[in-house]
């Protein structure tokens, strides 16, 4: 996941999950 | 009344239509002379923007942010280039072998092989005649972005079952939207699923093509999409 920082930020950045 | 059962997958497509994300734009630089330089470091910088665009818009794919963040990733790591050219093709086929980036930015023959883009142009074609032939609409379009993020065949998921579970309710979302829009072929999402081979092909030649130009050093590069090409 440090290698990939940006990524996992991105990602992680709130949204709540979609559930249909 | 309608079966109950169907509601809930024709929602997938209509949802998926809802995320999709605006249109983008490449903005090449006035003020630099065209040529090889210029045109790869349009892309470049287009593919960074567009990458973060995408991983907005996988977190609104209905199933994909209850994975685990590290099963997020890996799709994402995996299938990024496939989604890429999977927008690129749809946006290009209005055009006559011409292959549209962006909405402005639309490339064709001469001016890929005057800019150093005649491989990738020669690469991502077939895709876009293919998708012609099938006449791919949006809703298709849509459904087998997401079915490529959730089929891209990471060697790292932790959740295969998840995975497995998210993959169905897309395939499922697919063949129901199909069984409704196109009763009259019911071979046509098998023929759109054919298509992905093809995809995972084309993803691979620009993968290679964009490791190529990293390794020259000609053309200066975002860091998220250095961190996903080194990801493959």
């Amino acid at each position: 996941k440090e290698k990939h920082k940006i990524l996992h930020q991105l990602l992680q950045n709130s949204t709540s999950p979609v559930d249909l | 009344i309608p079966p109950p059962a169907k509601k809930p997958l024709t929602k997938i497509v209509s949802h998926l239509l809802v995320v999709e994300p605006e249109k983008i734009y490449a903005m090449p630089d006035p003020s630099v002379p065209d040529g090889d330089i210029k045109a790869l470091t349009t892309l470049c910088d287009l593919a960074d923007r567009e990458l973060v665009v995408i991983i907005g818009w996988a977190k609104h794919i209905p199933g994909f942010s209850s994975l685990s963040l590290g099963d997020q990733m890996s799709l994402l790591q995996s299938a990024w280039m496939e989604i890429l050219v999977l927008s690129i093709v749809f946006r290009s086929l209005a055009c006559d072998e011409e292959l549209v980036y962006a909405e402005d930015y639309a490339v064709d023959e001469e001016r890929a092989r005057s800019s150093g883009l005649l491989d990738l142009h020669v690469a991502i074609l077939p895709l876009v005649r293919r998708f012609k032939k099938l006449r791919v609409d949006k809703e298709e379009f849509v459904t087998l972005k997401a079915i490529a993020l959730a089929n891209s065949d990471s060697m790292h998921i932790e959740n295969l079952e998840a995975v497995q579970r998210l993959q169905d309710s897309l395939h499922e979302a697919l063949q129901d939207f199909e069984g409704c829009q196109h009763p009259e072929d019911p071979r046509r999402a098998g023929k759109l699923l054919m298509t992905l081979p093809l995809l995972r092909q084309t993803a691979t030649k620009a993968v290679q093509h964009f490791y190529s130009v990293k390794m020259q050093g000609k053309v200066p590069m975002h860091k998220l999409f250095l961190e996903m090409l080194e990801a493959k």
